[in-house]
């Protein structure tokens, strides 16, 4: 495993976006790691609609009553992958533009631009977590996000933070060992695009410290295998 | 624990500059005035009447006092003042969060990714 990598050095990652005040982060995570197998898939970068998955993806979880994904009302990045393996895929964001509310669905087969084949889930081991981000490209990951209101820069690596999930992000890449500008600590580090926008964090992104599941960022992770989509 | 934790690490032995209560509550008013104009400023706020601009203004200052608490306890990372900051922890959540909080199960097509080496 190489000590550093960061797939936005290797083309895989779209610009930071933002979701808005709407709880849809876990479309954001979703729609950023097939893109990043779509990438890998066919060697086009292409941003991928969130809308269509606030809009049109409820699906549930067979096994539990009531957990399906609801928009702006929350959901699961695995509930996704499984609708868009079940629809035939997800839109462009310029064909079906983000809006931050809950909308009727307008999804347009003819305009699928990425397919998703598989989906897996990945041991909560952070070697296996590095690995299958190596292979497979950018990963969905859930995460508590108690810190996340009040970062501005650096390695989080809080004393104390609880492992329940609360939120969606993207995991990009890892460093061996980041300063943080107030204190010279070392910390290896997951390199994390967060969908509040460039303004926030280290412009749009988050770095948080490894090795010990901080706050349950290794709990919830999944990679997906895009398939090659004949352009529309 | 995080406010015995707090009172431990904040009460360092560096020998402090007394002053009275009151001056140094003003001071800090006045610090926290400056920061809420910095803020809104800097991400367009603006607030439809007095009450709303008072209660934002409250809010944010106890989230100066959250930031403050974190880079206590987050000592690697650097917190302070955010877009959020005139947000309470739960408008935060449920506005800017949205992972369905639940057991963690799967869907059937989920599979187990197989292991990968990681030596060499």
């Amino acid at each position: 495993l190489p000590t550093d990598f960061d797939w936005r050095d290797h083309g895989a990652v779209t610009a930071v976006k933002d979701q808005g005040s709407c709880g849809s982060c876990w479309s954001f995570s979703t729609t950023g790691s097939l893109e990043g197998a779509h990438y890998l898939a066919t060697g086009e970068l292409v941003s991928l609609s969130e809308q269509q998955l606030v809009d049109c993806d409820h699906e549930c979880d067979p096994e539990e009553y009531g957990s399906c994904d609801a928009g702006c009302d929350g959901g699961l990045m695995n509930n996704a992958f499984e609708y868009a393996l079940k629809v035939g895929g997800v839109q462009k964001e310029k064909d079906y533009p983000y809006t931050g509310t809950n909308g009727v669905c307008k999804f347009d087969k003819s305009k699928i631009a990425a397919s998703v084949s598989n989906f897996s889930v990945v041991s909560i081991d952070e070697d296996q977590i590095a690995a299958n981000l190596v292979k497979y490209g950018p990963l969905a990951v859930g995460i508590n996000a108690a810190w996340m209101q009040t970062y501005i820069g650096g390695v989080s690596c809080p004393y104390i933070c609880g492992k329940h999930l609360d939120h969606g992000v993207l995991l990009v890449g890892y460093g061996a060992a980041g300063y943080a500008p107030i204190r010279l600590k070392e910390k290896p580090y997951w390199i994390i695009k967060n969908s509040w926008g460039e303004n926030w964090g280290e412009n749009g992104y988050y770095k948080i410290c490894r090795g010990h599941n901080v706050c349950g960022v290794a709990s919830m992770v999944s990679t997906v295998t895009a398939a090659h989509v004949t352009p529309q | 624990s995080t406010e015995s934790f707090i009172e431990q690490v904040s009460d360092d032995p560096l020998i402090r500059q007394v002053v009275s209560d009151s001056v140094e509550a003003v001071d800090q008013l006045l610090h926290a005035e400056h920061h809420f104009s910095l803020f809104k400023a800097k991400y367009g706020k603006t607030y439809d009447t007095q009450e709303e601009h008072d209660y934002r203004f409250s809010v944010f200052k106890s989230n100066l006092r959250r930031a403050k608490r974190n880079q206590l306890l987050d000592p690697s990372a650097v917190h302070g003042v955010t877009r959020f900051s005139d947000l309470t922890p739960d408008e935060f959540e449920k506005s800017y969060l949205g992972l369905h909080k639940r057991r963690l199960k799967l869907p059937v097509d989920a599979h187990k990714a197989p292991d990968l080496p990681t030596n060499n």
